[in-house]
């Protein structure tokens, strides 16, 4: 484990703690995307379907049960929490999942490494994930004032998109036949959807003024 | 050395 992929991992962790923190403190999840969380949601029950069949560690499983675990008890608490669901935007999160899960299903289908269960399954979550922030990209946008949790919700995700480029980087001179084609570009295409949020993120920071995305 | 079974990232 090196430097970056364990501050991307942190990051990764902290972006969902503060999202827990917006919607079990202050009982609102305003400008939050249910779907994006449920394209989560599918991401993590996609992937970690290793939990059971491989040990790879024990920081390896438990981080693994924290994404599963907060990504289902977030759609839960966005849909069935008394006080919650009443402050989810449902008729600006407007976004269909379909849109997004069909054509990464198809591609997992013909662009794998290998054509087991698993791995399909896998390469899916990873092609889901890349595009899974659409949705709260786009509420975003919509949403005038956005929180401040909010904001550091999504910044904190793409900080930790980044930090996985520069640990891809650092493993591949330092491992062996350490190459990855799919989870590379697919990582790059999710980090580059977050440029534009980056940029008026740092200028609404530099000029001290809430950020606001332009429609 | 990492393979495509055993995927050690998040």
């Amino acid at each position: 484990m090196n430097i970056f992929r364990l501050a991307g991992d942190m990051t990764h962790l902290a972006s969902v703690l503060v999202l827990l923190l917006k919607i079990h403190t202050i009982k609102s999840c305003a400008g939050v995307s249910l779907k994006t969380q449920e394209l989560y949601a599918l991401v993590f029950a996609t992937r970690y379907l290793d939990i059971v069949t491989d040990f790879i560690s024990v920081y390896n499983t438990v981080m693994k049960l924290i994404f599963l675990g907060s990504s289902f008890s977030i759609v839960w608490y966005i849909r069935h929490h008394r006080v919650v669901r009443r402050s989810y935007d449902k008729d600006q999160d407007t976004f269909r999942h379909y849109l997004l899960m069909i054509p990464c299903m198809l591609l997992a289908l013909f662009v794998h490494e290998k054509f087991t269960f698993k791995e399909v399954m896998w390469t899916f979550s990873l092609y889901l994930e890349a595009v899974a922030i659409l949705p709260q990209l786009v509420l975003l946008q919509r949403t005038r004032n956005i929180d401040n949790l909010t904001g550091q919700y999504v910044f904190l995700l793409g900080a930790y998109r980044g930090l996985y480029i520069f640990n891809w980087i650092y493993r591949y001179f330092t491992e062996p036949h350490f190459v990855h084609w799919i989870t590379w570009i697919a990582g790059v295409v999710q980090t580059l959807l977050y440029a534009d949020f980056f940029y008026y993120y740092f200028e609404s920071w530099k000029n001290n003024v809430r950020l606001q995305l332009p429609a | 050395v990492q393979t495509s079974e055993t995927h050690d990232e998040l």
